[in-house]
C-alpha cells in the first residue's frame, strides 16, 4: 500500500542519518493519559546535563505536550497530525535539523495516543517503548497485541495507584510475555519517583 | 475514499434496519481501559428484565469482553477485528441477525478501544457515545477533538478514583464543552455505582 511504502522509505531515511549522527532513538506509544508526557518530563530533568537528548511529541491537535517538555534543557518539537492517529516517518524526517544538535545522543519520541496505529509505522526508531498504565488494565497486551509484539521495552505506569487498583502485577507481566517474551519490563511511578532510578539508568547505558 | 464509501454505505443499511426494528443504537468509543466493558456489565445487569439489549463488542484480538458481557441475559457478539483500529459497519451488519431479537429495543456497540479511529467510521448508531476515564487527564477532548466533536453524549468513569488523582472536575468539563458545547456528560464509578443510576435512568428513557 502506496501511504506504507512512502513513509517506510522516509524511515529508512530518518535511521541513516540518525546512525550517522550517532543519536539513539526510540518511539514512545501508548493509550491516550497513560503518562507518557509525565515520564518524559521528569526523565529529561533526571538527564539535563547528562544525556543530551531531543524530542518530537505527536498529537491530533495542540502543542500542550511539546509545551509541557520544554524548558527542560532539550530541543522539543510538537507534530499535530490532524485526524491521523499515529505520526508518519516524514514528519519525523522535516523536524530533524530542529532538533539534532552535535552532541545529541537520545532521541525520544512521543506517539500519538494510541494503542494499534502507531504499531504499523516505523519512524526510523532503534526500538518502540510501550507503555501501559496499571489504571488500564493487565490484559492490554493480548487484546492488543500488535503493539506489543513489535515492543521490546515495556513501562508499566502510575504503578503509584496500585494499592487503589485491582492490579495484579504478576497477571499483567504475563500477558506481555505471552505477546514478546523477551519484552524488558519496567514499572515506575513519574509521580512518586518510585522505579525510575532503574529507567535513567538504562537510557543512559543507552546513550552510551 | 474507497474504504469509507464502502463504509458508509453499509452503516446507511444497518441504521434503516435499526428504524425498522425499532432499535435504539450507541456507539461506546474510548481509550483503551477506560472502563466501557466494567460499565456495561453493570448496565446490562440494572437493564435486565426492564430494557431487552443486545450488545456487540470489537476488538483487534480475543473475545474477552463479549465473555464478560455473556450471561447478563442479553445477546452479545464479539467482532475482532485483527490489525483495524476501529470497528466497521459491514461488521456490524453481519452479526446484527444473531442478536436482534423480535423486542430488542437497545443495542450497544463497544468499539475498539481507540480515541481517533472510531470516529471517522459510522457504524449506523444513533450517536456516539465517548468514555474518559478521570485516570486520562483532563485535556483528552481538546487533544483528541475528532472523537468528542461528534458525541453528544460523554461519560466521565472511574470518578472513585479521583480522591487519588490531580483530577479538576470543573476543568475537565470545560474541555469536553469547548470541542462540544451541547455535551451531555454523565460522571460515575461503575465500580462503587456512583451516579449509574442517572446513566440507566437516562438508558430507560432512550429506548422507550
Ligand atoms: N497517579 C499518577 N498519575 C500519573 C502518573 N503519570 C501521569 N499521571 C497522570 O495521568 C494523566 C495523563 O498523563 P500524561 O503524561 O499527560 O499522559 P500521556 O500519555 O502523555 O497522554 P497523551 O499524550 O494525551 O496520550 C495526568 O493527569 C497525569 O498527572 C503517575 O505516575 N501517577
Ligand atoms: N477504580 C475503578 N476501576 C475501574 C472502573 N471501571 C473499570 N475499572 C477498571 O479499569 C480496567 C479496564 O476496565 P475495562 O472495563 O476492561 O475497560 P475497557 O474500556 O473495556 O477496555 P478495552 O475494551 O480494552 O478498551 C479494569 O481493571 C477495571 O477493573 C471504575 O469505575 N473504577
Ligand atoms: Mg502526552
Ligand atoms: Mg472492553
Amino acid at each position: 500500500e502506496n501511504i506504507l511504502a512512502v513513509n517506510d522509505a522516509a524511515a529508512a531515511r530518518v535511521r541513516a542519518r540518525l546512525a550517522d549522527a550517532g543519536v539513539m532513538a526510540i518511539n514512545l506509544i501508548s493509550s491516550p493519559g497513560s503518562g507518557k508526557t509525565t515520564l518524559l518530563e521528569r526523565t529529561l530533568e533526571s538527564l539535563r546535563e547528562r544525556v543530551p537528548c531531543a524530542v518530537i511529541a505527536g498529537d491530533q491537535r495542540t502543542d500542550r505536550d511539546a509545551v509541557r517538555l520544554s524548558d527542560k534543557g532539550a530541543p522539543v518539537r510538537q507534530i499535530e497530525t490532524g485526524d491521523a492517529c499515529h505520526l508518519y516517518a516524514q514528519q519525523i524526517e522535516a523536524v530533524l535539523d530542529d532538533i539534532l544538535a552535535d552532541d545529541t545522543r537520545l532521541l525520544i519520541i512521543e506517539n500519538v495516543g494510541n494503542l494499534v496505529c502507531p504499531a504499523a509505522f516505523d519512524l526510523g526508531e532503534h526500538f518502540k517503548v510501550a507503555l501501559l498504565s496499571v489504571t488500564e488494565g493487565e490484559d492490554k497486551p493480548i487484546k492488543y497485541p500488535s503493539l506489543f509484539l513489535g515492543a521490546p521495552v515495556v513501562v508499566l505506569t502510575k504503578s503509584d495507584l496500585i494499592p487503589h487498583l485491582d492490579w495484579d502485577d504478576r497477571t499483567a507481566r504475563g500477558y506481555v510475555r505471552q505477546v514478546r517474551p523477551d519484552a524488558k519490563i519496567f514499572e515506575l511511578s513519574a509521580k512518586t519517583g518510585d522505579g525510575m532510578d532503574r529507567w535513567i539508568e538504562y537510557l543512559e547505558d543507552l546513550a552510551r
